[in-house]
């Protein structure tokens, strides 16, 4: 399959999501 | 030595790869240093959690002690499940390591930026990354970064050209390439 990228600035927004806390 | 298969909850963000967090400290009991250096390292690795999201991963890390926290003499490491963080592992009996030396201070924000672009597949090197250690010590700090084949330089190269685009090291760091059977002289 299509290999999984993912930038610095997205994996930051992530971070303060709910879902990780 | 195994936490289980690895979820993939839905909604959250899957990893390409799924990575294995490891710590260990250096064991300062052991009188043998011949056994310290090969036995005993094995013995101080610690499995502390697996991530398979991106979800998960920031679950895991903002758990875990901070950088300036850790005692010294001991090591973080984020691996490819599958890969054990020693040079006796398959994957890793034929690789090298690139070295990143950095003043007391400077390794939090640049391990982060690396475990970044691990997870993020941000090394343009196929399935050559094998993971990523940081290492507390006395008068400076180091990072690392294993991948599987020390002799196809062009990897190597690209690596190291990735890790000065992606980690905005301070002028002061220095790198140098070492190969593990050159370690393990």
């Amino acid at each position: 399959g299509t290999k999984i990228v993912y930038e610095r600035a997205f994996l930051m927004n992530l971070r303060n999501s709910p879902i990780s806390k | 030595l195994d936490l289980g298969p690895v979820e993939y909850p839905a909604g959250e963000h899957r990893l390409q790869h799924p990575y294995c967090l490891w710590f260990s400290k250096r064991q300062t009991l052991v009188r043998n240093p011949q056994v310290q250096a090969t036995e005993g390292y094995g013995q101080s690795l610690r499995l502390v959690g697996q991530v398979a999201t991106v979800e998960q991963w920031w679950g895991l890390y903002i758990h875990v002690v901070r950088l300036h926290d850790l005692p010294q003499h001991t090591d973080l490491h984020l691996f490819k499940k599958g890969i054990r963080p020693m040079w006796e592992d398959p994957a890793n009996s034929k690789g090298g390591k690139w070295v990143i030396r950095l003043r007391k201070g400077q390794v939090g924000r640049a391990w982060e930026n690396l475990c970044m672009a691990m997870l993020g597949e941000q090394f343009v090197t196929g399935n050559e990354i094998c993971g990523v250690v940081v290492s507390i010590r006395y008068q400076e700090d180091q990072l690392s970064i294993w991948n599987r084949t020390a002799s196809d330089q062009a990897t190597t190269a690209r690596i190291r050209d990735s890790l000065k685009r992606l980690l905005n090291l301070p002028a002061t760091a220095t790198m140098e390439y070492k190969t593990h059977n050159d370690s393990l002289k």
